[in-house]
């Protein structure tokens, strides 16, 4: 996730 | 029925002033029309039923594996609408063969207008457009999978749904038409993602950090 971060962030947002 | 509701309105590209080069305007008017259709993507993405309850990790392989075919299968739906030979990314960025060769995208033309001389040929309806997205979401093949069931049965409820819709319309072959469509699909998005790659690589065009890193996740 440390490489996808935005991704990750994004699927995290309600 | 759903899926109809949740698909988000199409995007208009923004016209940059940042350089003189024509090519090079093009180019970055697509990519930051892609890193916002991204974004709406995966906003889209946790609307369709079942997706949420997949892991998270899962969630991030099927959309860093499946984005570019969701995202192409607007782009293909918008330019059969047009009726020319033109590739519709957005109502106001349309590109002709001509304009693609000049801005280095030439192979994706070509790839892309044999999937969208396949979706023409289909009649495609707006119900099968958005289920056919969710479907390449979904059956992205990631690799590795974190809960092979959930996403089994990810797979199966929409498929379920397209077989449903294509029996209420009385069309025995159409969902098995429609499935025998993805390999093209996904040969497609596959041009499309070494296409910017290749543009991000050798012809150091800027590309925004959510686009960029999807296109990592793919190299």
């Amino acid at each position: 996730t440390e490489r996808h971060k935005i991704l990750h962030r994004l699927l995290q947002d309600s | 029925s759903h899926l109809l509701l949740t698909e988000p309105a199409p995007l208009a590209a923004n016209q940059d002033d940042s350089t003189n080069d024509s090519s090079l305007r093009i180019l970055l008017i697509l990519c930051d029309l892609l890193n916002r259709e991204l974004l709406l993507l995966i906003g889209w993405a946790k609307q369709i039923p079942g997706f949420s309850g997949l892991s998270l990790v899962d969630q991030m392989s099927l959309l860093q594996s499946g984005w570019m075919e969701a995202l192409l299968v607007g782009v293909a739906w918008r330019s059969q609408g047009a009726g020319g030979d033109e590739l519709v990314f957005a109502g106001n960025l349309c590109l002709d063969e001509a304009q693609c060769r000049a801005t280095g995208l030439a192979d994706l033309y070509e790839a892309l207008r044999h999937l969208i001389a396949k979706y023409r040929a289909m009649k495609l309806s707006p119900e099968e457009v958005v289920t056919l997205k969710a479907m390449a979401l979904a059956n992205s093949d990631a690799d590795p999978v974190d809960c092979p069931d959930s996403v089994q049965r990810f797979q199966d409820g929409l498929h379920e749904a397209l077989q449903d819709y294509e029996s209420s319309r009385r069309e025995q072959h159409r969902a098995g038409r429609l499935l025998m469509t993805l390999p093209l699909l996904r040969q497609t998005a596959d041009r499309a993602v070494q296409a910017f790659l290749r543009l991000h690589r050798h012809r150091h065009v800027p590309i925004h950090k959510l686009l960029l890193e999807m296109l990592d996740a793919k190299a």
